[in-house]
């Protein structure tokens, strides 16, 4: 799904 | 370090220790192995730091094949 994709992306960038 | 280099300035045990957190948010464990294994392959990690981040995060297990249906 394309808003898990978003959801990890956004997850992952804010980690960082 | 240049602003401009940001991402190849982030060193690996940062973005092995940013993969380990992002393993351990419930939702992300709740998808497959192989998705979790895709993405961070995808932002740049190697087959050898998943590994790393998926031992340190203790979440090396595929979770939604656990419960299967009852």
């Amino acid at each position: 799904f394309a808003s898990q994709e978003k959801f990890f992306q956004e997850l992952f960038d804010s980690e960082l | 370090t240049s602003p401009l280099d940001m991402e190849n300035a982030i060193p690996r045990e940062k973005l092995i220790s940013t993969a380990v957190k992002f393993l351990l948010n419930p939702r992300v464990h709740q998808s497959p192995l192989a998705t979790r294994k895709l993405f961070l392959k995808k932002k740049g990690l190697t087959d050898e730091e998943i590994e790393l981040a998926l031992q340190q995060s203790g979440t090396a297990t595929d979770e939604s094949q656990s419960s299967g249906p009852s």
